[in-house]
């Protein structure tokens, strides 16, 4: 380097080197992550933009046990093939062995289209299908139902915090959805197309924690 | 704090902002559009170190007394960040999923002498 000519900007250029290599690395590792995530699929940016302005709407309730190492995680549905049975949704989350991610508390967000000036009464049931989309008749569990009214169209949301821990058990999950309507109209859609702003989304507040990680029974 | 400039050698805080743009992070990173990823730099001597606003902490004074007034101390006091603030990433996992988390202590906001 001595036998070099000198040159003005060289430290600087070596400086910028290294403080954007400590960024990424001070990133990765304060966000869990071994590697830059690779997106396997793109989601659409209506989508993205229309669930963080209802999320943001709706205001983030902190609960006692939340505090500066929790997450919020939100994952688009992708449609599952139709069945007669309803309606599938599959969500995909990974983590790594070493996390022990514990759900606080999780929702369904579903955009209901309700033909204008009716009210509807609905039933909807949300079942947990089989680690392999084992979806019509077989392993499924239920994990709400709920009776709504919609007027018009509209977002729900649906609590779903003590059955999500399951979730994170595996790597693909799928929610199948029936929808009930209590009248004689039966043109009231969920909506569910990977290419629409309306696209169905679950919300989830989680926490990591460490191994080792005790907690004070009392 | 003091933000270092070319004339002083004194514990300062260097500011400098990497852009996700260019280290081509931006695609899975929404927000924030850059980290500022700001360092303590600079000496700290005896009569800078223990000065009021320039001590970390109420250890930093009573030791720089001590060292002032010939006791015997060892060690020196260093330049350190004395204030940090979190910093929100929202961001695309693996599996295209959103995730918004706050992590604390990611950005300095003044520096000190310890």
């Amino acid at each position: 380097a001595a036998a070099e000519p000198r040159c003005p900007s060289c430290a600087a250029g070596a400086e910028r080197r290294l403080l954007e290599e400590a960024a990424k690395r001070q990133l990765l590792e304060k966000l869990r992550l071994r590697e830059r995530p690779r997106l396997s699929h793109v989601v659409p940016r209506a989508a993205v933009a229309r669930a963080l302005r209802r999320l943001q709407a709706g205001g983030t309730r902190r609960g006692p046990d939340d505090d500066d190492r929790g997450y919020e995680i939100i994952s688009f549905a992708e449609p599952e093939p139709m069945s007669s049975s309803g309606l599938g949704l599959q969500f995909q989350f990974s983590h790594t062995q070493d996390q022990d991610i514990h759900i606080l508390q999780a929702q369904l967000w579903l955009y209901l289209r309700v033909p204008q000036d009716m009210v509807a009464s609905l039933t909807l049931r949300i079942f947990l299908a089989g680690e392999e989309g084992d979806l019509v008749g077989g392993n499924r569990t239920l994990l709400s139902e709920r009776q709504l009214s919609a007027k018009g169209s509209g977002w729900h949301a649906f609590t779903l915090t003590p059955a999500m821990q399951r979730f994170f058990g595996g790597r693909r999950r799928t929610l199948r959805l029936e929808l009930e309507s209590h009248g004689d109209r039966g043109d009231i859609t969920a909506i569910v197309n990977a290419s629409w702003s309306h696209q169905p989304f679950l919300v989830a507040k989680a926490k990591v924690w460490d191994p080792g990680h005790h907690v004070a029974k009392r | 704090s003091l933000r270092c400039s070319q004339n002083s050698n004194f514990c300062c805080r260097k500011d400098y902002y990497v852009d996700f743009r260019d280290i081509g992070w931006n695609d899975w990173i929404i927000k924030p559009e850059g980290y500022q990823i700001n360092y303590c730099v600079g000496q700290c001597p005896t009569h800078v170190a223990g000065s009021p606003g320039m001590a970390s902490s109420f250890h930093t004074a009573v030791f720089n007394l001590v060292k002032a007034n010939n006791i015997q101390a060892s060690g020196h006091s260093c330049c350190v960040p004395t204030r940090r603030r979190p910093l929100s990433v929202l961001y695309f996992d693996r599996n295209s999923n959103i995730v918004k988390t706050d992590i604390p202590d990611m950005i300095v906001d003044a520096c000190g002498c310890s």
